[in-house]
């Protein structure tokens, strides 16, 4: 039996918004800690991973693991539905063939509940193995978006360079090339507008910037990104 | 660029 509450049902509206995009169907791992996900994109190029601790619940309650498969397009569609200051509450009961969703608004005077059909997905056992990267950028996430969306008019591809007081994306196409590069800048007043490199060497590493974009749509989650990197391993964002 | 390879592998929890 799963019953979780979020006080308000933006932070779930977003982290949906942000991997529908990414992921069509996945399981939500429930157990005592929270509800995980790990799942790939259809082509096997790029790995969600997520991680909602109990803690964010008020109340949560998951009496045994339970694995809730979910087409992740029909639930962005119902949470479009819900108000970013409804409180939230997710049910699945014992061998449940549905998660169930209420939307309760702040006066409660409007609540709206929605029954989703939950599907067998058979999931891969996934995970990110330990690594020590090459190089880690601390950096606004509104910025990083910003940058992922103004390079994708020069090209599909853009080359990340982090060198020891900067980091640089180029990209380059056949109609021209463009490049913007970021300096640190310790000591601001505002802890999300920092921006860090630390570097135990220069690394120089293309992406597509496809999935760039679609990560840094969970931009709105936290006023700072991380990017990790290093050669021969996927980039860590 | 170009196509992508897969990193189900990568990511596979042995």
């Amino acid at each position: 039996m799963l019953e979780a509450r979020l006080p308000s049902a933006v932070t779930l509206k977003k982290i949906i918004d942000a991997v529908k995009e990414l992921v069509q169907d996945a399981n939500f791992d429930c157990n005592d800690s929270g509800i995980a996900l790990q799942a790939m994109d259809s082509s096997h190029v790029a790995l969600v991973a997520l991680l909602m601790r109990a803690e964010g619940f008020d109340p949560y309650r998951c009496d045994r693991n339970i694995a809730l498969g979910i087409n992740f397009a029909t639930l962005a569609k119902v949470m479009k539905c819900a108000g970013n200051d409804d409180n939230l509450t997710i049910k699945a009961g014992e061998d449940a063939d549905v998660l169930s969703l209420m939307f309760e608004s702040t006066n409660s005077d409007r609540i709206s509940e929605f029954d989703i059909k939950l599907m067998d997905v058979d999931a891969d056992h996934l995970g990110i193995p330990e690594t020590d990267y090459s190089a880690t950028i601390k950096m606004p996430s509104a910025e990083f978006q910003r940058i992922c969306r103004d390079l994708s008019v020069m090209s599909e591809t853009v080359t990340i360079e982090a060198v020891k007081d900067a980091v640089k994306f180029i990209a380059s196409g056949d109609t021209g090339s463009g490049s913007i590069t970021v300096k640190p800048n310790q000591a601001v007043d505002k802890k999300d507008m920092e921006v860090t490199v630390t570097l135990q060497e220069p690394v120089k590493l293309a992406f597509s910037l496809k999935y760039l974009n679609h990560f840094a749509k969970a931009s709105t989650l936290a006023g700072s990104v991380t990017l990790s990197l290093s050669d021969d391993v996927p980039l860590m964002i | 660029g170009g196509e992508q390879k897969s990193l189900l592998s990568f990511f596979a929890r042995k």
